[in-house]
């Protein structure tokens, strides 16, 4: 199967 | 305050349509440079950021930065509502209020509908997006971004339509850009090559690729993003297996739409 990340891992919180 | 004002509706409804079925609820941010608009979908897999700059509206003024969150569903309706030529006003008061109002004129008919909408929480957003170092990404294709709708629209019928998880595979190997799904009983694959630019020199492909890369993403995320065609004539289509991949359609001088995805890894 597969699995996705969190996209929010790649950006900061402004 | 915050006073805006588009001679066409066609940009925004526009804008509207190519975001608002897989984000909900966006961050408009009104600066002095434009609007940023930035979107996540609840599963966080995606990111919408867009940037129209002041000159893409025909009268700009924001003399205060002002950050609001607003429903795209709710936006989406009011947009339909309107005409492609319809005169569109976007009006905000100083803090104590926390409503937009949009208004809709018609240049016809002086007929003119008002909408005021509340701001809501976006869970998230805006966050900082860097520029992610170009040597990042393994291949970079561009194309015209009606080939890129009808590419999405071909694997999405074949792939079984009541299956919200289908699954693309997009691999560039040299001059070749293929996207590949699984149906219930096969798999399709459209092979892309690049184009000789002598023959259409307005609607090239082109792929640049420095080493072979194999990504899976959601196909519903792709044909969602596929609607940014009404915003640009080329798509480009950046790919990593570090990064998110970016989509993005460029808005003529004016501005950008730029979808982030993150592929499906194996488990």
């Amino acid at each position: 199967g597969t699995k996705q990340g969190n996209i929010m891992s790649f950006f900061k919180k402004v | 305050i915050l006073e805006l004002r588009l001679v066409q509706a066609t940009l925004f409804k526009n804008v509207l349509e190519a975001i608002s079925d897989l984000f909900s609820k966006a961050n408009f941010d009104f600066s002095g440079t434009g609007l940023e608009l930035q979107a996540m979908d609840t599963s966080h897999v995606a990111l919408v950021a867009l940037l129209l700059r002041a000159e893409a509206f025909n009268h700009y003024l924001c003399d205060r930065d002002l950050s609001m969150g607003l429903n795209l569903a709710d936006m989406a309706k009011a947009f339909r509502c309107a005409n492609n030529d319809d005169i569109i006003t976007i009006k905000a008061e100083e803090d104590w209020s926390d409503t937009v109002t949009f208004t809709f004129e018609s240049p016809e008919d002086g007929e003119i509908s008002i909408f005021d909408f509340d701001f809501v929480g976006t869970n998230g957003v805006p966050l900082e997006i860097p520029e992610f170092p170009e040597s990042e990404y393994q291949a970079k294709v561009r194309m015209p971004s009606a080939k890129f709708m009808r590419i999405c629209k071909k694997l999405s019928s074949f792939g079984d339509s009541g299956d919200r998880d289908t699954v693309v595979i997009i691999s560039v190997d040299k001059e070749c850009v293929n996207f590949f799904t699984r149906g219930k009983t096969g798999t399709s694959t459209i092979v892309c090559r690049q184009t000789q630019t002598v023959d259409k020199p307005k609607e090239p492909t082109l792929i640049e690729m420095k080493e072979q890369v194999s990504l899976a993403f959601d196909l519903r995320y792709m044909n969602s993003f596929s609607k940014g065609s009404t915003l640009s004539d080329q798509v480009t289509i950046s790919l990593s297996s570090n990064l998110p991949a970016v989509f993005e359609y460029k808005i003529a001088e004016t501005g950008y739409i730029r979808y982030y995805m993150l592929p499906r890894i194996e488990e």
